[in-house]
């Protein structure tokens, strides 16, 4: 199913570091401000090669819900993951 | 492309499976790992030995749910895989609850993902190139896999350019630092097709080209021989199909139907067009099984299937699409022998037929085999396949 909530964005852009991994937690989904928010959307957006509209639009969510791989797209965020 | 920051100081790698997935074979995930690694040898002095034991560099393991690294997978769809860029260890890691699968449209390719995550390995970051092996998003299988250029860069930027000879392996196979892309492994040149020239069935695909079929291999055929480098295995060509075709043709709409026993598959260009095999009795109402040969005939661009001694004519168009009149005896084609082995609308304009070791050339507006020296049938061995 795509995903359809803001919760589930929000989730998704923490995941894969475009938001701070406290965003993974909705309970804490209320504390992002607004341009938290609206950049993590933009830089998706960005990276995607997706129209820079900083909104949830169905293509963007259409793309969150396409299977991928786990690892981080951003750079400098995606090497937190240690092996051992 | 974007490169992580960490790269291996050694071009000779090991890597081992530690944990197989529960769904596929060893050995075909072992050959599959093993091309994945090849994507990234092919343009580069990278070099990637399995082992079974011991430590390695990069160790791969299919894994379900919370598996170790608190980076929990999270079930069918959604994140596939992940993998440790080289300062963190290498490791590849599979969700073991996707339907991993190896050359078929179905479930999430292995060789695909695979290629991708060993990418990260070797310390790639995701591109946001949406053609690149390393964008992060599964687009689906891909029959022909081409590394895109923006890979081949990301790579040779941390480990340069080929210098050397590729070597034989055993482990996966080698492909020439000539060719553009890595292929399918072929199957050693023979002349078999010289010795025995009967086949299974000839047809001419949506961009031109003309395929032989023969048991489990194919011939790609210029205008007098065979291309180099065939045969090749129908499997790796056209993955999901079957040997052993009783007959093909390819529509007007540009898809290439294949007939074989009770069944038949549709492809568009190498890929299977949807769930296939369908039963013939479904598809293709009027037509028998255990087919000799098909083609669409120039003349008025309907499908004609042949079997023994007699002839059906299809059209989708028509309600019912075998008319009640048939099916009619081939002898309606004047010099056209019965139990054909294929048919072929040729991009010459004219209707070949194949029987045996022989073929016939069918003058259509005379509506008979063709008159010529020397005359039809003649040897298909030399005539198609350039055999001395």
């Amino acid at each position: 199913a795509p995903v359809s909530t803001t919760t589930q964005a929000e989730m998704y852009l923490s995941q894969f570091g475009y938001l701070p991994a406290s965003a993974r937690n909705p309970a804490n989904s209320g504390l992002q401000d607004k341009s938290t928010w609206l950049n993590a959307i933009q830089e998706f957006q960005n990276f995607a090669g997706l129209n820079i509209t900083g909104e949830l639009d169905d293509e963007t969510l259409k793309l969150m819900s396409l299977p991928r791989c786990g690892v981080r797209d951003r750079v400098g965020t995606g090497d937190s993951r240690s092996k051992r | 492309y974007a490169l992580q920051g960490s790269r291996w100081r050694v071009k000779n790698l090991t890597y081992k499976v530690s944990k197989y997935p529960k769904r596929l074979k060893r050995v075909d995930v072992d050959a599959e790992i093993g091309r994945a690694f090849a994507v990234w040898s092919e343009d580069t002095d990278l070099t990637f030995t399995k082992k079974t034991t011991g430590p390695v560099h990069i160790e791969i393991k299919f894994v379900e749910s919370e598996h170790g690294d608190g980076d929990a997978f999270d079930g069918q769809g959604g994140t596939l895989a992940h993998a440790f860029f080289p300062v963190f260890g290498g490791d590849a890691h599979f969700d073991d609850a996707e339907l991993w699968t190896i050359g078929s449209p179905r479930g999430t390719n292995l060789f695909q993902v695979a290629a991708h995550e060993f990418g990260h390995s070797l310390g790639l970051s995701h591109s946001d190139q949406s053609s690149a092996l390393m964008a992060p998003f599964y687009r689906g299988f891909e029959p022909v896999f081409r590394l895109d250029d923006d890979d081949k860069a990301a790579i040779q930027s941390l480990y340069g350019k080929k210098t050397s000879q590729p070597k034989p392996s055993n482990a996966y196979p080698v492909t020439s630092t000539l060719r553009p892309s890595y292929t399918p492994p072929k199957v050693p040149l023979d002349d078999s097709i010289c010795k025995d020239s009967k086949i299974d069935t000839l047809f001419n695909s949506a961009q031109g080209e003309t395929y032989a079929f023969k048991g489990d291999k194919f011939y790609k055929l210029t205008t007098d021989s065979v291309e180099e480098g065939y045969p090749q295995l129908i499997s790796k060509g056209w993955p999901g199909l079957p040997g052993n075709i009783d007959a093909a043709f390819t529509y007007k709409n540009g898809k290439t139907y294949f007939f074989k026993g009770t069944q038949y598959w549709r492809f568009q260009g190498r890929q299977m067009d949807g769930v296939y095999p369908k039963e013939i009795s479904e598809g293709f109402t009027g037509i028998p099984d255990h087919l000799d040969a098909a083609m669409v005939w120039g003349g008025n661009g309907k499908i004609y299937f042949f079997k023994g001694s007699k002839f059906w004519r299809f059209d989708p168009a028509k309600r019912p699409p075998v008319k009640a009149s048939y099916p009619k005896p081939i002898s309606n084609w004047e010099g056209v022998p019965n139990n054909l082995d294929a048919a072929l609308k040729y991009t010459n304009g004219y209707t070949y037929f194949f029987k045996g070791d022989k073929y016939y050339r069918f003058h259509d507006a005379r509506f008979a085999v063709d008159t010529a020296t020397p005359a039809f049938p003649r040897p298909t061995a030399h005539w198609w396949f350039g055999c001395k």
